[in-house]
């Protein structure tokens, strides 16, 4: 993880804050 | 899985937040199940001098089976469900900064395989028609895989990692700068309107990117 480019870190973000509302939402 | 390349800065051929958008108008108002979709970028490896694909930005939607999953015992074994947590876990603080707070509830929960396939997808690359994805850049021409019989007999050992993780249908339609990548765990054979909403949305050029 340390490795992660700074350009995917958005994706990666945003990628965990939908998967914290599938996850609630389930 | 491999690391991408150190790509060249490059000009800005897109915008995050549009891609974003045009990505949900895309999957979310599909008359089909899309699991996720990824614009792969093509880039230029700094080392070498030779042109990748490389990952642009990604929507997963997710599918059914991320819930059942979830309810459910996980087709992953014990250990490889351990492993996926820890690492979701490691990227959860590198995104939230580490010990700044206790990590959500939900970084516990399974990580379903077609989220894995997602996230692993972050990682990878493609070398100059490599892969589905380069070589429908380099045909300049649609690739379009339903069934996981046919994803497992792919030419590609992402077709193949797609079929073990659960998806039965991988669509990659070149673009001005890259390749848009489709998937669902359905099956789902070739549809006109799906293409035609691509073209729509996506027929842009690098000075409309950017």
């Amino acid at each position: 993880p340390r490795a992660v480019p700074q350009a995917r870190k958005a994706s990666l973000a945003r990628f965990l804050e939908k998967r914290k509302e599938r996850v609630s939402s389930a | 899985p491999a690391t991408a390349p150190a790509a060249s800065p490059g000009p800005p051929y897109f915008n995050q937040e549009t891609l974003q958008q045009r990505f949900q108008m895309l999957i979310d108002s599909a008359r089909e199940r899309w699991t996720y979709a990824i614009f792969w970028q093509s880039s230029v490896d700094m080392a070498s001098g030779n042109s990748f694909l490389g990952w642009g930005d990604g929507y997963y939607k997710g599918c059914e089976e991320d819930k059942r999953k979830r309810k459910a015992a996980s087709a992953a074994s014990a250990a490889e469900q351990e492993q996926r947590k820890r690492v979701l876990r490691e990227l959860n603080s590198l995104i939230s900064g580490a010990g700044s707070s206790p990590p959500d509830e939900d970084v516990e929960e399974e990580v379903t395989d077609t989220e894995w396939f997602f996230l692993v997808s972050m990682t990878q690359s493609f070398v100059n028609g490599e892969g589905i994805p380069g070589q429908a850049l380099f045909a300049g021409s649609t690739t379009w895989i339903a069934g996981a019989d046919r994803l497992a007999m792919a030419p590609c050992e992402r077709a193949r990692q797609a079929q073990v993780f659960g998806l039965q249908t991988m669509v990659c339609v070149p673009l001005g700068s890259g390749v848009l990548e489709l998937g669902a765990t359905d099956l789902i054979h070739h549809s006109t309107e799906i293409m035609s909403k691509v073209r729509s949305l996506f027929s842009f050029n690098s000075v409309e990117m950017s």
